[in-house]
């Protein structure tokens, strides 16, 4: 089985501003595959929280949709999670 | 022939057990690697005792690596095995902790899910095992503790990435550590995990909003460690309970560690604050181990001077 390769996946950083929007992206968890980094699960989620997660190239433009519709401030941190994989591999062998 | 080890880039499985038969074998009177178990895949798990004296002495357990993407936490692990070794007779801080007291030190917890973060998943978090009835592969090692386990939502999902088992301890790699710290508990004072991310210094409880005992003892050590290791670049890290500083979780180790009656008891999560997240650069491996090697030092220090 070859190596699960992430191009093009993105981690988000979103900055709840209170539980109404703690609630649209615990039903996005419901609806999307979405990996969280902080918290560590969809039900830690809560309003004045930031929150991060990994979403697929797929799923991204929905997500984001989502995220405008309901004016949540957000921030792309990582824009291909493959090249950031490679790249965390930044000090050359001595 | 796993290649070279080196603490200034992550370090495959293969290279980090070679590093632990380098260590013993370099430092004999010093390091001793001890097997307390195997994973379900069948990999051994060592943890490195470093200090001169017999077991009866004062002593500190460390683990890192109990989530697997979480790649910065093994490489402190390391890093801080070497800097013991290292100056013992030179530095004379070291010298007078490593002359009276232990550290134990379980380099990679989650041996399995870190190996298949290599070779298969970069972003997998749980160990390896397969859940009856379900397709799913994994418990959360972290949730796996006998602390109020499985009492919140999600944590009895097999596909969800806080699976806490079928049961307290179901896991070998949970039984294998609480195993050995039950059989040390008499020497152990202190209990430091080290995970990733989001700069942070952590004390019980996470099952409960209820403050420990000796929460104004837990304040005091967390908040002079993290003084100590933003001296160094002046990286910022909070402090607290884990409830209140972020949110409640079951089944953990730090709080189980703490109902056994070890008293002081920390949960680091390390660099960065979101930038990388798991994905910390290399480059950045020495510079958050020394200012990490401050904060753990310090507690050390406490330790020697106020515990029993």
């Amino acid at each position: 089985v070859p190596p699960v390769r992430f191009d093009r996946e993105k981690v988000l950083h979103v900055n709840l501003q209170d539980e109404k929007q703690a609630n649209v992206l615990k039903g996005l968890a419901d609806t999307h595959e979405l990996d969280f980094w902080y918290p560590d699960a969809p039900h830690h989620v809560a309003g004045n929280m930031t929150v991060d997660f990994r979403v697929s190239e797929k799923e991204f433009q929905s997500v984001q949709l989502a995220l405008d519709q309901h004016e949540m401030r957000y921030e792309i941190l990582i824009h291909d999670l493959q090249e950031v994989i490679e790249k965390q591999f930044d000090v050359k062998e001595d | 022939i796993p290649g070279r080890h080196t603490y200034a880039k992550y370090n495959t499985w293969d290279k980090i057990v070679a590093w632990t038969e380098k260590m013993v074998h370099k430092h004999p009177e010093m390091v001793s690697r001890i097997k307390i178990g195997t994973t379900i895949e069948d990999n051994p798990l060592y943890v490195l005792k470093i200090g001169t004296g017999d077991e009866r002495r004062k002593a500190i357990f460390m683990d890192c690596g109990i989530h697997a993407r979480e790649w910065i936490s093994p490489a402190f692990c390391q890093w801080f095995v070497y800097q013991a070794a290292k100056s013992y007779g030179k530095n004379k801080i070291m010298t007078k902790l490593l002359d009276r007291m232990n550290f134990y030190v379980l380099p990679v917890f989650n041996v399995d899910g870190y190996i298949w973060t290599w070779k298969q998943n970069r972003m997998w978090r749980k160990n390896r095992s397969r859940n009856l009835n379900s397709k799913c592969i994994g418990t959360d090692l972290n949730r796996n503790f006998n602390a109020s386990w499985n009492s919140f939502p999600d944590t009895n999902k097999p596909c969800g990435e806080t699976y806490a088992g079928p049961a307290p301890e179901s896991e070998k790699e949970t039984r294998a550590v609480t195993d050995f710290i039950r059989k040390h508990r008499k020497s152990l004072e202190a209990y430091i995990t080290i995970h990733s991310y989001s700069q942070m210094v952590l004390f019980p409880y996470g099952y409960t909003a209820k403050l420990p005992p000796d929460q104004e003892e837990l304040t005091k050590v967390a908040k002079v460690s993290t003084d100590a290791l933003s001296s160094r670049y002046e990286t910022r890290y909070i402090y607290g309970s884990i409830a209140s500083t972020i949110y409640r979780t079951s089944g953990s180790s730090l709080d189980w560690a703490y109902n056994l009656g070890i008293k002081h008891t920390f949960a680091f999560e390390l660099r960065d604050k979101g930038r990388f997240g798991f994905l910390l650069p290399e480059s950045q491996i020495k510079s958050t181990c020394k200012e990490t090697m401050l904060a753990v030092k310090y507690i050390a220090k406490y330790i020697l001077r106020h515990a029993s």
